[in-house]
């Protein structure tokens, strides 16, 4: 199946937050998530990467605006738990790109953080779909990567889009 | 933005890789993937949560077939990365649930996760773009964990796929 990279967008003004070793058993997720949901907090990005031994972090990202009553829930949650503690960073964009077919293939992929790795820029938190592949960077770079990828992928004026 | 439901697909078959602890410095998650890429080793998810200290754990889910060269892929850069090291498990699916609207709302996610926490599947990766939500389970939970999310999402006959 053909790869086609339509587009890159870019949101500014996010924000990163982890919860970190938590317990990682059924219904963890369900009570994070509920919690948030019950705030009326929006969520962009969920990712839990592999955890080690019998805990795992799961970090979320989100408009900046949402952070502090996210951090402020998840703080609560994090004591009930026993977690590790929540961490979060107030300055960060999120660039992806979308397209269609299975955009993560490694070469798609491989292209889009060589984008940025040429650019010295350091891709923080990575999540992906079939057809979108986001990372998440300092919002510094936000301009420059969207440049970037753009660029490398030879994508026409139509298909760049700040959000 | 109604946010709407669509569906739940299932990939059985699949295998998740990490490898862990590699420098968390620009330029390497582009070395992991054009190696990866080199090899002609597709992916489905590409998952980088947050990291501590200046590492970070890199996961992938992928088809079971392509495990074994992904992971000798993976242990010869983590050598030279003099990264922590790389880990696998060859025995899990992959179940989404596709829609519109902003599927990572928390109200969704946590629906969706609630219905694994009920039948007490334990949920060990999440990826999210804003029409996906993947969760990576053991891969015994399948057709059980496809069942239950069509129940509490009330999908009909005609959105329920198995990949
Ligand atoms: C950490 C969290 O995802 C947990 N494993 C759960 O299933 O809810
Ligand atoms: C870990 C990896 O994503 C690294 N931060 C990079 O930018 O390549």
């Amino acid at each position: 199946e053909k790869v086609v990279v339509t587009g890159v967008t870019a949101d500014k003004d996010m924000a990163k937050i982890a919860i970190q070793k938590v317990p990682d058993r059924p219904g963890i997720a369900a009570k994070l998530f509920g919690a948030l949901a019950r705030e009326g907090i929006s969520v962009h990005l969920i990712i839990q990467s592999i955890g080690e031994g019998n805990v795992t972090d799961v970090t979320i990202v989100l408009k900046r605006e949402y952070m502090e009553r996210a951090v402020e829930v998840l703080r609560r949650l994090s004591k009930q738990l026993k977690a590790q503690g929540v961490i979060f960073d107030a300055n960060v964009a999120e660039v992806s790109i979308v397209g269609s077919g299975m955009v993560t293939e490694p070469g798609v992929a491989a292209r889009m953080f060589r984008a940025l790795a040429k650019r010295k820029i350091n891709i923080e938190l990575i999540s992906t779909s079939h057809i979108r592949i986001s990372c998440v960077i300092h919002k510094r770079h936000v301009r420059e990567a969207v440049r970037a990828i753009h660029e490398d992928f030879k994508l026409g004026k139509l298909k760049r889009r700040l959000a």
